[in-house]
């Protein structure tokens, strides 16, 4: 649903998480290779639209936020 | 179905499993029951017989923690992560663990999690299974309130156990006749380990027939419920929702399943106070509390919180006026006032919907506010109101939201 800005950036962090435990990314620390960080990022949620059979966009959009935030299992769904 | 890189799986037909602790949630004698049956989901379409011990090292250590507890994934609180499995292995694999911070039930409720649906998932993960992309599959990774009477392995998970451990010995390797729940052998501590058995025959795949949406410009299309959230409408008929939203063009469609898991039986009627972010869903005799995602703590709550009579036994629809602060409860041919500033039902309610919405001259199915108006849903019409006047403006077909 629509968001506040605030809500915008938990909404980044939630996926970061849920990218985390779920499809092995690691975020990039280094601020020079932010743009590689985000590169990766919209890599693995690639990865996880096409896992859910979601529009893949590499894009945080609603569809792909509403799966992230459904209670599941903690096992990851891919491994590195 | 998946399995885990280099499919680890018991070498073994005979596993041991270990209840190392219970949830305050459930009776023990009924977190004991889900558990075997659990198993046995498993044991019928396998040649695995699992066996419950009460001391020492088991294969498969079950236990219920809260956040931290000792290994590689931290619970996280209520929602999110309930559960997760290690696979077949020594020591902590084939253990799984339970997040105690979540509300684990007997039966699929509005108000928990189904303690024996999310064992057999995790239970899959303990003998190999990976994370299925199938949807409806056990082993898809997101929960699935679902009635768990009579429930059946589906075919996804039956392929993907059969192929790290074979079918059932002496058992055809398809399956070809459902058999019956098998109740749990009852045992007391006192006893030896004990076995469950598995039934007689292997477990028939579930069929996978769901409802279909009906079409968005189909001119016979009624709803159950019709809210705003956040700027957006929401149209609620069975599972599924119709969202109409001012920030994309295209009729989003959707399922109360992917929203608010717990809520997936649909709703009678609901209603928004946007001051609040709060929006109630009513259901029966019940109504909840949403707000963005979440549904509040404390809900459901019985419909009689709001001042109805014990004779009332659901509602048919419900609007709030933002301006008057009012909002409207329709209940066959009348309606009652509750004003949101003092949470309680306004004198000389219930009244005829007719005496005061000239034009009005039934029940209401759903009804909306927008844009100055109450829009008021009866069958496939809907009755424009002016929230001033209530005099009725026009009649349009109830989908004329979806552009058609």
């Amino acid at each position: 649903f629509p968001v506040v800005p605030e809500e915008e950036r938990e909404d980044v962090q939630l996926a970061k998480k849920y990218l985390e435990s779920f499809y092995d990314f690691k975020e990039e620390k280094s601020s020079l290779l932010k743009s590689k960080g985000l590169d990766q990022m919209a890599a693995k949620i690639r990865e996880m639209q096409s896992f859910f059979g979601l529009e893949v966009t590499g894009q945080l959009n609603r569809k792909t936020l509403d799966m992230m935030k459904q209670p599941r299992c903690g096992i990851p769904d891919v491994r590195s | 179905y998946s399995t885990f890189p280099h499919s680890p799986r018991w070498r073994k037909e005979d596993v041991t499993y270990r209840i190392l602790n219970f949830t305050p949630d459930m009776l023990q004698a009924d977190v004991e029951e889900a558990i075997a049956k659990a198993f046995q989901l498993w044991s019928s379409v396998t040649p695995l017989r699992f066996t419950r011990v009460y001391s020492g090292h088991a294969d498969i250590m079950i236990s219920f923690a809260s956040g931290f507890h000792g290994d590689f994934y931290s619970f996280d609180g209520p929602g999110g992560t309930l559960a997760h499995a290690y696979p077949p292995g020594n020591d902590i694999g084939g253990d799984a663990h339970f997040d105690e911070d979540e509300n684990w039930t007997k039966f699929t409720t509005y108000s928990g999690y189904n303690l024996f649906l999310v064992a057999a998932h995790e239970l899959g993960h303990s003998l190999g299974l990976g994370h299925s992309n199938v949807f409806g599959a056990l082993m898809y990774p997101i929960y699935m309130a679902k009635d768990t009477r009579d429930y059946r392995l589906p075919q996804d998970d039956i392929d993907g156990i059969q192929a790290l451990y074979g079918p059932p010995r002496e058992s055809p390797a398809l399956p070809t006749k459902a058999s019956p729940p098998q109740q749990p052998t009852e045992v007391t501590p006192a006893e030896e380990p004990t076995e469950v058995s598995p039934p007689e025959a292997p477990t028939e795949p579930t069929p996978s027939k769901a409802p279909e949406r009906p079409e968005d410009c189909d001119p016979r299309l009624t709803f159950d419920a019709i809210t705003t959230l956040r700027g957006e409408i929401l149209f609620f008929k069975g599972s599924f929702v119709w969202r109409k939203s001012p920030y994309f063009s295209a009729i989003e469609h959707d399922t109360i399943s992917s929203f608010w898991p717990a809520l997936a039986g649909g709703f009678d009627a609901g209603y928004e106070v946007d001051k609040k972010d709060r929006v109630l869903f009513f259901k029966d005799g019940q109504y909840w509390a949403v707000s963005g995602y979440n549904i509040e703590p404390g809900f459901p709550q019985p419909i009689q919180n709001l001042g109805f009579p014990s004779s009332i036994r659901r509602i048919d629809a419900a609007v709030h006026d933002q301006n008057t602060k009012r909002t409207y409860f329709f209940v066959g041919n009348k309606y009652w006032s509750f004003n949101e500033n003092t949470q309680a039902m306004e004198r000389g309610y219930p009244r005829k919907i007719a005496a005061d919405f000239q034009g009005i001259g039934h029940s209401v199915d759903a009804a909306l506010q927008r844009n100055g108006h109450f829009y008021f849903f009866h069958g496939p019409n809907q009755y424009e109101v002016d929230i001033k006047s209530k005099k009725l403006i026009s009649k349009m077909r109830s989908n004329s939201w979806f552009n058609c």
